[in-house]
C-alpha cells in the first residue's frame, strides 16, 4: 500500500481556458492589464518589452522587479483580481 | 493611490446608484446589502452620500453577467477577472459590473437566508445537527416535499428553530412571475423540462416557467442557486450529483481527482464518464462586500494602489474585519475632501445613572408601575432610513412611530421623522422587540404586544406582561402582528390570514372570529408583518413596502415605508 498513487489528470469539458501555458498566462496577463499594449505603442520590439512590462507588472504588485517570468509572478497573475487594466493609455 | 487622468470625478455629492440583477449565488436582501455596506465604507470618509434608485438612470448602474455581458470587455469564467468598473461620466461611466460565474457569498462559503420556517429569516447555521447526523449544506431529510432547509441553530434537535433554503422549488427571481417557484414539468418550445434550464438564453443564467406551459404563458423566473450548486465548468448552477461515477469509480462527495490544481469538482450527472457534465464544489466564495467596496472605488475615482493592504490593489484578499487603508483615504479625500460634519466614527453608549437606584425590568409575573430614572445616548448614526422592516409600526399621540430592535422613531405631523429614542426610556417595561402596538382612542391607554404577551401603559404605570390568550386569543397564535382601531371600543388584531376583534372595554375577543384577512381586506398581502391604521387609512405592510386601503376598502396606494412615509 505505499507505492505511489499514479494520479490520472482529465481535461475537463468547458474548463481549457485554464490549460494554457505559464508563457501564455503571461502574454495574455499583460495585455489585458495594460502593460504590453503602452509598451507597443512606444515602437519596442516585443522580445524588449515583455521584459520591461514584467518589470513593470512586478513594481505594481509589489514583486520582486526581475523582468523573468519566475514563480511569484506567475503565482500572482493567477490570484484573483479586478479587471479594471492597471495601465492605460 | 492612483487617480484616473484628469481626476476624474462627480461633480455631485449626491450619487445616484442602481442595481439592475442579481445573482442567483445570494438571496436579493444580502445583496442589497453587501452594496449598502460597499458605499458606506466611502460615505464613511467623504461628503458623498448614496442614494439608491429602483428606475432610470443612476450615475452608477450596477449588474452582474457572465463572459460577453455587453461592454466589450467580457468575464473570463471562474476566478481570475472578478468584477471591473468605469470611472465617473455619462454613460457605461460610472458602472460597475461583477462576473456572475464567480460565486458570490460573505468571503466564508455559502451565506444562506432562510425563507419562510420558524426562523425569522435567519441565515443557515453550518453545521448543524438534526436527529444527531451534522448537515454542512441544506438538507432535504425529513421531508417529503423535496425542499432543502437548515437549522439556524448548532442543533435542531435542541432548538427546532429551522427556515428554507433558496431553491427553484421555493421561489424564482427576476423574470416576470413575482417569485412563483417553478413549475416541473415545464413546456419550452414543445420541449418538456423536469429542471432549470439555460436553453432559449444566451447568457447562460438558468431559468424555468413558473406554469406549466412557456409556450402558451410566457411566464418565468430565474433559478436561484442551491447551496450544493456547482461553479463554472460546464453545468454552472446545477446541484452536485451524489453518487457519480468518473473513471468507473463511483464517488459520494466532492473530489480533486483527475485535476492536477487540487480544485475540488463533482459530476452534476450520475455518470460523468458518459455525460461529462461537471462543475467546481462551493467554496468560501468571494465576498461581495469586498469585491463591490473596490469597484466603487473604481467609480468614484480611484484607480489601482500598489499597496498590498489597500482597498485599491488589484487582487483580491478577504479581509474579515474591514477597515479602510489610510492610502485609500488619502486617495478618495484627495477627490472629494473629508467628511464634513461630526466625526464618523460614532460615540460609545453609555449610561449616566441620574439616581442611585437601577431600573430593573420586571418579572413576567409583576404588574408594576415605574419611571425611567437612566439617561441613555443612543447611537446617531441609527438611521430610520437604513431599515428595511420595522418590528411595528403605530400612531400615538397623532405621531406615527416605527420601532425597530429597542429603538423608535417618530414622524410628526409636519412630515419629518425624528429619532431613534431607546424603547427602554419610554416604556421600560417592554422587550426590545415588539410585534404591534395600538393607542386606545377612549382612555388613550397604549396597547403593546410581543410574541404571546401584551402590555398596557397608562401614562407611566404599566399592567403585564399578561399572556395574549387572555384576551380570548387562540394559545397557539404565536404574534400579533397589527392592530386597527375600528370605531370606538374596538380594534382588530391581526396575524396572517386571520384578524380577530377586540372589545378593548371586556378585553375580550368579540364572537364569530377570526376572520380571514384576504375576505375582509382584498388585495394586501396577507403575509403584511405590520398593519395599522393611519389618518383614516389602513396600511399593510410587507418587506419595505405598504399596501394603503381607505375606508372603502379599496387599495389606492402602494409605496415604500422609507420614502413615502419616513420621507428619506
Amino acid at each position: 500500500w505505499c507505492l505511489p498513487l499514479k494520479s490520472v489528470y482529465v481535461t475537463f469539458p468547458g474548463d481549457v481556458i485554464k490549460k494554457m501555458t505559464d508563457i501564455q498566462l503571461a502574454d495574455e496577463y499583460l495585455k489585458r492589464y495594460g502593460y504590453i499594449d503602452v509598451l507597443q505603442k512606444s515602437g519596442m520590439q516585443s522580445v524588449i518589452s515583455t521584459s520591461k512590462a514584467l518589470k513593470k507588472l512586478q513594481k505594481h504588485l509589489g514583486l520582486q522587479e526581475t523582468g523573468t517570468l519566475d514563480k511569484r509572478t506567475i503565482d500572482a497573475m493567477k490570484q484573483p483580481r479586478c479587471g479594471v487594466p492597471d495601465i492605460r493609455n | 493611490y492612483q487617480t484616473f487622468a484628469g481626476d476624474l470625478k462627480w461633480n455631485h455629492k449626491d450619487v445616484t446608484y442602481r442595481i439592475l440583477n442579481y445573482s442567483p449565488d445570494m438571496e436579493a436582501s444580502l445583496i442589497d446589502d453587501a452594496f449598502a455596506r460597499a458605499f458606506k465604507v466611502w460615505n464613511d470618509v467623504t461628503p458623498l452620500t448614496f442614494t439608491r434608485l429602483y428606475e432610470g438612470t443612476a450615475d452608477i448602474m450596477i449588474s452582474f453577467g457572465k463572459a460577453d455581458h455587453g461592454d466589450g470587455y467580457p468575464f473570463d469564467g471562474t476566478d481570475g477577472l472578478l468584477a471591473h468598473a468605469y470611472p465617473p461620466g455619462e454613460g457605461i461611466q460610472g458602472d460597475a459590473h461583477f462576473d456572475d460565474d464567480e460565486y458570490w457569498t460573505l468571503g466564508t462559503g455559502p451565506a444562506i437566508q432562510t425563507r419562510y420556517g420558524n426562523a425569522d429569516g435567519a441565515m443557515c447555521h453550518f453545521p448543524f445537527l438534526f436527529e444527531g447526523i451534522s448537515y454542512k449544506t441544506c438538507t432535504t431529510e425529513g421531508r417529503t416535499d423535496g425542499l432543502p432547509w437548515c437549522a439556524t441553530t448548532a442543533d435542531y434537535d435542541k432548538d427546532n428553530k429551522f427556515g428554507f433554503c433558496p431553491s427553484e422549488l421555493l421561489f424564482t427571481f427576476g423574470g416576470n412571475s413575482n417569485e412563483a417557484p417553478c413549475v416541473f414539468p415545464f413546456v419550452f418550445q414543445g420541449v418538456k423540462y423536469d429542471s432549470c434550464t439555460t436553453d432559449g438564453r444566451t447568457d447562460g443564467y438558468r431559468w424555468c416557467a413558473t406554469t406549466a406551459n412557456f409556450d402558451t404563458d410566457s411566464q418565468y423566473g430565474f433559478c436561484p442557486n442551491r447551496d450544493t450548486a456547482v461553479i463554472g465548468g460546464n453545468s454552472d448552477g446545477e446541484p452536485c450529483q451524489f453518487p457519480f461515477i468518473f473513471l468507473g469509480k463511483t464517488y459520494t462527495s466532492c473530489t480533486s481527482d483527475g485535476r492536477g490544481d487540487g480544485k475540488l469538482w463533482c459530476g452534476t450527472t450520475s455518470n460523468y464518464d458518459t455525460d461529462k457534465k461537471w462543475g467546481f464544489c462551493p467554496d468560501r466564495g468571494y465576498s461581495l462586500f469586498l469585491v463591490a467596496a473596490h469597484e466603487f472605488g473604481h467609480v468614484l475615482g480611484l484607480d489601482h494602489s500598489n499597496i498590498k493592504d489597500a482597498l485599491m490593489y488589484p487582487m483580491y484578499k478577504y479581509v474579515e474585519d474591514f477597515s479602510l487603508h489610510s492610502d485609500d483615504i488619502k486617495g478618495i479625500q484627495y477627490l472629494y475632501g473629508p467628511k464634513t460634519g461630526p466625526d464618523p466614527t460614532p460615540p460609545q453608549p453609555k449610561t449616566t445613572n441620574s439616581s442611585p437606584i437601577m431600573p430593573t425590568r420586571p418579572t413576567p409575573s409583576e404588574t408594576t408601575a415605574f419611571v425611567s430614572t437612566t439617561t441613555h445616548v443612543v447611537d446617531p448614526s441609527q438611521d430610520a432610513c437604513e431599515i428595511k422592516e420595522f418590528d411595528a409600526i403605530t400612531e400615538i399621540q397623532k405621531e406615527l412611530h416605527f420601532f425597530k430592535d429597542g429603538h423608535y422613531w417618530k414622524l410628526s405631523s409636519t412630515g419629518k421623522h425624528k429619532g431613534p429614542f431607546l424603547v427602554s426610556e419610554k416604556w421600560p417595561a417592554l422587550p426590545a422587540v415588539i410585534n404591534t402596538a395600538f393607542e386606545d382612542q377612549l382612555t388613550k391607554k397604549i396597547y403593546f404586544f410581543a410574541e404571546k404577551q401584551f402590555w398596557v401603559y397608562t401614562g407611566n404605570e404599566v399592567l403585564g406582561p399578561r399572556r395574549i390568550e387572555k384576551l380570548g386569543l387562540p394559545s397557539n397564535l404565536e404574534r400579533v402582528v397589527g392592530a386597527i382601531q375600528r370605531g370606538k371600543g374596538k380594534v382588530l388584531l391581526f396575524n396572517g390570514e386571520n384578524f380577530w376583534r377586540l372589545d378593548v372595554k371586556a378585553q375580550l375577543i368579540d364572537r364569530g372570529y377570526p376572520q380571514f384577512t384576504g375576505s375582509a381586506f382584498g388585495g394586501v398581502p396577507i403575509d403584511s408583518h405590520d398593519v395599522f391604521m393611519y389618518k383614516g387609512f389602513f396600511y399593510f405592510c410587507r418587506e419595505s413596502f405598504f399596501w394603503r386601503m381607505n375606508s372603502r376598502k379599496q387599495v389606492d396606494q402602494v409605496a415604500y415605508v422609507k420614502y413615502n412615509l419616513l420621507k428619506c
